[in-house]
């Protein structure tokens, strides 16, 4: 059963109680201790910059950039496509389910999914080239590398020669499929480790947990 | 010349798109 629920405590601020987090195991891979562990990783998450129990963007950005401040386009689409309700901030629910993606037993499908979203910027099914040359040349800025235009343009080339089978001039679900099974390293960042032991990673929720083994 | 590497290895350093740093103390 369920004693005090800890998650009720504070009622509104976060407000999962038993229920939820046992749907939320539910609906993941992951079970319930494993989302309380992820529960305590929320926690700190989403009050190092506003005590609010929500993942703003500037959160996300301290937690991957080390810094809450500056642009980095790849940073918002990520929080775009955790924000599955698109209201600015990543909810508890919310962030389970994006992880869930990235455990390392989710289907390879919902991976190869979740990158193709990632990289079509403007939401058009489909990646086009001016879309990767943005990109390729924010990861250049980013980690202050330094390459000509038409090395940049040669290495887009290249790219969409390898990837872009039908030869439209745009990378679909299809062509992207296949290019990422002939390159599986491209989804090398779609699986976290660490989420296949969690409740090790965050031992803290042994003392909050609700639910007894 | 080396030959240039795949746009989207290149695009898959970003710092935003290694989560992996969530779990970092």
């Amino acid at each position: 059963g369920c004693f005090e629920c800890y998650y009720n405590r504070p009622k509104k601020k976060f407000g999962y109680d038993c229920a939820d987090l046992a749907r939320l195991a539910a609906e993941s891979r992951f079970n319930v201790n494993e989302v309380e562990a992820l529960y305590e990783l929320f926690k700190k998450l989403s009050c190092s910059i506003i005590d609010d129990g929500l993942i703003h963007k500037e959160e996300l950005q301290l937690a991957l950039l080390q810094t809450p401040s500056g642009e980095n386009l790849f940073l918002d689409r990520v929080f775009d496509l955790f924000d599955e309700k698109q209201n600015g901030v990543i909810e508890f629910e919310e962030f389970i389910h994006a992880l869930n993606i990235f455990h390392p037993y989710a289907p390879i499908e919902d991976k190869i999914d979740f990158a193709f979203r990632l990289y079509d910027l403007r939401q058009t099914g489909f990646i086009e080239r001016e879309e990767v040359k943005q990109m390729v040349i924010a990861i250049l800025i980013e980690s202050e590398m330094r390459l000509s235009d038409e090395l940049v343009e040669e290495i887009i080339d290249k790219t969409f020669a390898d990837a872009d089978a039908d030869g439209d001039g745009k990378i679909d679900k299809k062509d992207w499929k296949e290019f990422v099974i002939r390159h599986p390293s491209l989804l090398k960042n779609m699986t976290l480790p660490y989420l296949k032991d969690i409740t090790t990673a965050f031992p803290s929720f042994v003392f909050n947990t609700q639910v007894e083994d | 010349q080396p030959t240039p590497m795949n746009a989207f290895e290149l695009i898959s350093m970003s710092k935003g798109l290694n989560l992996g740093n969530l779990f970092d103390e």
